[in-house]
């Protein structure tokens, strides 16, 4: 038996070896067995993705092109299929989601190409891979980071949807100004249904259990942000969608608590520190929806004022929110038809479509900033919990 | 370190649903 002497840390060159006949079992035991809750919370962040990319490195080190390009595919494959299989758990999806970046990421920092090299320690310049250029594997490998970001927005949407009307428009957290009801104008919800309802606290704990879960998986920052940004617009669009088919929602309190439900947003950004990552301007259509419900409606000047304030609404919007507007109080009025004449005049030299619902299936475009890493891949060791003593490293 | 002044081979690689035909075969094998 050869004994096993421990070898120093710098003695190892960041790659893994394994037995072809073993690739398999490398993916069934890294990839698809693996529970993002279970094993893998205590790893490093992204480890998945450099085990991957270490035996890799050992594939394209011993010259052998089918032994890299079976690995590469066997990778993208069981990614795949785990998606397809766990596709509609959040944390799965943001797992891999991680992880296929980081791969891309480790494949443009060790391409050996200079425009990726900049950040890298002299160390890491020598990790570089040697026989093989992987640019057509990034390529496929950005799709597949595509497809999962464009899943991991369906997976949050289906479980932010159902809150987001009752926690941004139904449910009342300033009884002091909203008391007064419209008049004629009944609740929509039951008290039985009020146990079941979500509040805006709701969405924001929702918020920050995404975000947290991103964060622990090693999800890019400039990532996290166009998910977040994602989320505001869809926050906003099903909640201005609302308003703009529900007469109850269209009145000065309304306007109140939606304003101060979008500071609350606002809070949370901040808190965060996400305030510049282009969420909260997605919600001006319905701060100017919210807006568009407390300022005057009467006069010349307040149409002139409307249309000044409201550049993110379109004329059909706008009109629709005058035309549902209902005063709470004797001391208000409807909006008048003469006012609304008004302010269609003055707005139809605008040049817009016609739409008066938001697309709250939109996606905005994803891009996937590389991201270099300072870990030395020489320090990686495999946890035992991984089931992989089969690799060797090298 | 490998000689910079030797060109890496590039590997051509098939589109993303291509991969998956390659693979339904090893799919059909397991259990």
């Amino acid at each position: 038996h050869p004994v096993n002497i421990p070898r120093r840390e710098k003695d190892f060159q960041g790659m893994l070896e394994y037995k072809k006949e073993d690739e398999l079992k490398l993916v069934k035991n890294l990839i698809l067995e693996l529970k993002p809750r279970g094993v893998a919370v205590n790893l490093i962040p992204g480890l998945p993705a450099y085990i991957l990319f270490m035996c890799l490195r050992h594939a394209d080190y011993v010259n052998d092109d089918q032994k890299v390009r079976t690995l590469l595919t066997s990778t993208i494959n069981s990614i795949k299929k785990i998606l397809k299989k766990r596709g509609d758990d959040f944390e799965t999806v943001s797992f891999w989601l991680a992880n296929t970046c980081r791969f891309l990421h480790c494949l443009k920092q060790y391409s050996g190409d200079e425009a990726f090299m900049k950040h890298n320690t002299q160390r890491q310049n020598e990790h570089c891979l040697s026989n093989f250029d992987l640019a057509e594997y990034r390529q496929v490998i950005s799709d597949l980071a595509i497809q999962i970001y464009q899943q991991l927005i369906k997976c949050m949407e289906n479980i932010l949807q159902p809150m987001i009307v009752s926690g941004m428009l139904e449910h009342e957290t300033i009884q002091g100004v909203s008391g007064v009801k419209p008049t004629g104008l009944r609740k929509r919800t039951s008290s039985i249904a009020d146990e079941g309802t979500y509040t805006l606290d709701s969405i924001l704990r929702q918020l920050s259990a995404f975000h947290s879960t991103m964060c622990q998986h090693g999800t890019d920052p400039e990532l996290i942000k166009q998910v977040v940004k994602q989320q505001f617009y869809i926050i906003g669009a099903v909640t201005l969608n609302n308003l703009l088919l529900r007469k109850d929602m269209c009145s000065w309190s309304k306007g109140m608590q939606i304003r101060y439900n979008v500071s609350q947003l606002e809070e949370w950004l901040r808190d965060k520190g996400l305030m510049t990552c282009g969420a909260k301007e997605t919600l001006e259509p319905l701060i100017q929806a919210a807006q568009l419900l407390q300022v005057k409606k009467k006069t010349d000047e307040d149409a002139e004022a409307i249309c000044s304030m409201c550049l993110a609404l379109t004329t059909a919007q706008i009109v629709k929110v005058l035309n549902l507007y209902t005063p709470v109080n004797e001391f208000e009025e409807r909006v008048s038809v003469a006012f609304i004449r008004t302010i269609q005049t003055r707005l139809r030299d605008r040049c817009e479509s016609p739409q008066l619902l938001m697309d709250t299936k939109m996606i905005y475009p994803v891009t996937f900033p590389f991201s270099p890493s300072s870990l030395a891949l020489e320090t990686i060791q495999i946890p035992g919990s991984l089931n992989l003593a089969f690799l060797t490293r090298v | 370190p490998r000689p910079s002044s030797r060109p890496r081979i590039l590997l051509k690689a098939p589109t993303l649903a291509e991969m998956e035909e390659m693979n339904i075969s090893e799919e059909e094998e397991s259990p």
